[in-house]
């Protein structure tokens, strides 16, 4: 008897599968044995960029939805005998360390967000009470070195621009709101006009927080925050895998970035989301939302924390009962928001 | 999710850091 229709149709589909398999881990594995033969030569290969048509393509993908709808999965209860089977699934598949967790009852986190944002247990990150910059999170560095001609690079060898990370420099003057800047300076005095002293070099460190890492991040130095920039935007991945081949990748993705002045001059810090984890939460800073639908993306929203209202005790910037900042932080009227090195800072959130 | 740090230092601050490398939180990322 002739099988049925379904088992012909899979029995078609097999081999195809197999051929087309086979045939992409051979074009990989040739690719990694040129890249070996090319480090075995002292050649340094550069990175597989991806090319424009297949980032525009990537781009399409409704990231923003996507990671709106993840956000809400997260934020439902879950019952009771489900936790832990879904907490240790994900402790397992990602690595997380329990026993650094404030809270190491699993069936006491209500749902999935709440467990990703865990807090640790006080202590278990001391702060160098010596070096003048710290690490804000857990995570992996992808990149460190200092800026030339206005340029970052994400990972070694794939660079963007410092004006189109940043955006203008409109702090200290009158705050913009959705505003679009048509004018593109020379990168390189743009650098300079956001260096404070002669002869002072611009530095940069790129962490990346893997999922199973602690999701809050601190004040990496003693320093003063004097104004925000929320740039709503898509949220690809910012694996090092896609960093390593979608240029600016951290210009494109919504991100705030909170920019001030600490002993040496500019300091900044520049909270990047991606698709699962798309919000970030400033605790100072009531008003920011981040991943909602209103924003349009290409454009950003500013706040500067060093007018009046900003720094008044009424103000939404001032921290909230339930903020971790809520005792600690020092408001200085007119100058900005002042803190203190490994300070609680903010948050990543799920969705 | 990322951080990226973007600070003016004077030029003999140097990284205690190479690409790739796990860090914690308050761990130190340089000198002067």
């Amino acid at each position: 008897a002739p099988a049925p229709h379904f088992l012909q149709a899979r029995s078609r589909l097999l081999p195809l599968l197999v051929f087309s398999g086979t045939g992409y881990l051979g074009y990989d594995q040739y690719g990694r044995y040129q890249d070996r033969r090319l480090a075995e030569l002292g050649i340094e290969a550069p990175p597989p960029l991806a090319s424009d048509n297949q980032v525009a393509l990537y781009r399409s993908i409704p990231t923003r939805l996507v990671s709106r709808a993840w956000g809400r999965l997260n934020r439902v209860e879950l019952p009771a005998w489900l936790r832990k089977p879904v907490y240790r699934l994900y402790i397992w598949t990602f690595g997380v360390n329990m026993k650094e967790a404030e809270v190491e009852d699993l069936a006491s986190y209500r749902n999935l967000g709440e467990f990703f944002r865990r807090p640790l247990k006080p202590h278990t990150r001391p702060v160098c009470p010596s070096s003048c910059v710290i690490s804000p999170a857990d995570g992996r560095v992808l990149h460190c070195g200092r800026v030339v001609n206005g340029e970052l690079e994400q990972v070694k060898g794939v660079t963007y621009k410092l004006h189109d990370f940043l955006g203008p420099i409109t702090w200290g003057s009158t705050p913009n709101t959705g505003g679009h800047d048509p004018s593109l300076p020379d990168p390189a005095a743009f650098e300079e006009q956001l260096l404070c002293s002669p002869g002072n070099q611009l530095y940069h460190c790129v962490v990346y927080l893997a999922p199973g890492d602690y999701h809050r991040f601190h004040s990496p130095a003693d320093w003063t925050i004097e104004h925000r920039r929320h740039f709503p935007g898509p949220l690809l991945s910012v694996s090092p895998s896609v960093a390593r081949r979608v240029r600016s990748l951290f210009c494109v993705n919504e991100r705030v970035a909170l920019a001030g002045r600490w002993q040496h001059g500019f300091f900044s810090l520049v909270a990047v989301g991606a698709t699962n984890v798309g919000s970030i939460r400033i605790y100072c800073d009531q008003e920011l939302q981040t991943n909602a639908p209103r924003y349009t993306t290409g454009s950003y929203n500013d706040r500067s924390y060093t007018s009046p209202l900003a720094a008044s005790p009424s103000s939404p910037l001032a921290a909230s009962p339930s903020s971790p900042l809520a005792a600690s932080q020092e408001e200085l009227p007119g100058i900005g928001l002042a803190l203190r090195k490994g300070e609680p800072l903010g948050e990543f959130n799920l969705g | 999710s990322t951080v990226v740090l973007l600070f003016e230092a004077p030029p003999d601050f140097s990284f205690s850091l190479r690409p790739g490398q796990p860090i914690r939180f308050g761990q130190p990322l340089g000198s002067l």
